[in-house]
């Protein structure tokens, strides 16, 4: 569960899409 | 070097010299190579322009060339440096060299702040917070309830927004990241400090040796 005292962009920067790290998996 | 270059950038336009592209980044011109054998592979996913779309964006950070992601289309968006709806290299060894580990803090959070600020207005505005939270709950299949996400946003422009104007403007943004530095782990790719050894082919494509000596 995600608490409300929870970072906004905390949360988002837990994005698959902003993970860039996954380009360089083959 | 001169028949392998205009070879090279007769297949890949825009193509710049790994020693030019080096000289303004944290790449040395080996790692520009090594970038160069990456960005072939992903150019060449859907479409063998030299160029990288979309949709082979998706597909290299997703494995699914179907699948839409607000997050992964605004870095498409940032990387777009001349908004012709693709990548060419140099715009990929640019934008790739802000997540290099040695590259500043402020680059970093410069990058972060312009990536958050989706409508590109100069401000981190709520409502952009507010669809992104959404996208990533979707992404992520969690569900909150309207006023859990209500109080996340609270809680977030309390913290951040220092004048309640509503909105996150550059030095609020960085006078929060300050605070928050875990926010910019997203900002650095570990990869990028042993891209040799990652891609080592290449080393059989390399000119660095005709430049060096």
């Amino acid at each position: 569960s995600v608490p409300a005292t929870m970072n906004a962009f905390e949360l988002i920067s837990t994005s698959q899409g902003l993970n860039l790290g996954s380009l360089f998996e083959k | 070097m001169g028949r392998f270059q205009s070879k090279v950038t007769r297949q890949y336009p825009g193509h710049e010299v790994p020693i030019v592209l080096s000289s303004e980044t944290a790449f040395s011109v080996g790692e520009v190579e090594a970038l160069f054998e990456l960005f072939k592979s992903i150019s060449g996913s859907v479409i063998d322009d030299g160029l990288i779309n979309k949709e082979e964006f998706q597909l290299a950070l997703f494995k699914n060339r179907k699948k839409e992601n607000i997050f992964a289309n605004r870095i498409f968006d940032l990387f777009d440096a001349k908004k012709k709806g693709v990548i060419d290299f140099g715009d990929f060894v640019r934008a790739l060299n802000v997540f290099h580990p040695n590259v500043s803090q402020e680059d970093k959070i410069d990058f972060a702040f312009r990536l958050y600020d989706m409508d590109g207005t100069g401000f981190i505005e709520r409502n952009e917070v507010k669809q992104m939270l959404i996208a990533l709950l979707c992404e992520s299949e969690m569900k909150l309830a309207d006023e859990t996400i209500e109080a996340i946003l609270d809680k977030t422009f309390l913290d951040a927004d220092m004048n309640q104007d509503g909105k996150i403007d550059i030095s609020e943004w960085k006078n929060f990241v300050s605070r928050n530095p875990s926010l910019l782990k997203i900002m650095t790719l570990p990869y990028l400090r042993d891209i040799t050894t990652t891609f080592p082919s290449f080393i059989f494509h390399s000119e660095v040796d005709e430049i060096a000596t």
